[in-house]
């Protein structure tokens, strides 16, 4: 189950990185 | 006051890079205020995308869905399939962090859909990684494999190694 997660977690975590330098601009 | 919305959006996301997410949320409800008053369904799409952003950092995923499903509504409204392809990624990505797979892949499929639409290869290729993952959860190995050699065959095709 552990691993499932660090699994699912990849995709999801690369995403995250990606966002913190998102932003909709004015 | 229409600069003064501006104003407060830049605010916004300038404490969001910075990392202030709760200063950059109360900057982008006051943007979201203004932008309604102004009855500017852009501005509203963009503050409601942003305020899904921050909500994310503070590990808010239920209010970051609520506000990305603004975003949705509002980017069919505006016509706009770009940001709808992002809203329907990012509520993907959300669920999975909820823990909600089913939702996870319902969204993951409308973004793979419109990005095969828009010929967008590497949307594409991100969409079938995350359903290859949200299947993985949920036990699906059949469906996850699908997703994944489709995800490899485009990784190869754009060049992404990694």
């Amino acid at each position: 189950v552990q691993r499932m997660h660090l699994i699912q977690m990849d995709s999801v975590q690369r995403w995250m990185e990606d966002l913190k330098f998102m932003t909709d601009c004015e | 006051r229409a600069a003064a919305g501006r104003a407060l959006g830049n605010l916004g996301n300038s404490h969001y890079l910075l990392g202030h997410f709760t200063q950059a949320i109360l900057f982008h409800k006051q943007r979201l205020a203004i932008a309604k008053e102004f009855g500017d369904t852009a501005a509203q799409r963009r503050a409601y995308s942003n305020l899904g952003n921050a909500h994310i950092f503070l590990g808010r995923f239920d209010l970051s869905a609520e506000f990305y499903k603004k975003t949705l509504q509002l980017s069919r409204q505006l016509k706009d399939p770009l940001v709808e392809a992002q809203s329907c990624y990012s509520l993907g990505n959300t669920y999975s962090l909820l823990q909600e797979y089913e939702k996870a892949i319902e969204y993951h499929l409308k973004h793979l859909t419109i990005a095969q639409e828009l010929g967008d290869r590497v949307g594409e290729g991100r969409a079938c990684w995350s359903l290859e993952n949200a299947y993985i959860s949920l036990g699906n190995h059949e469906r996850a494999l699908h997703f994944a050699e489709k995800h490899l065959e485009i990784s190869q095709e754009i060049g992404d190694p990694n």
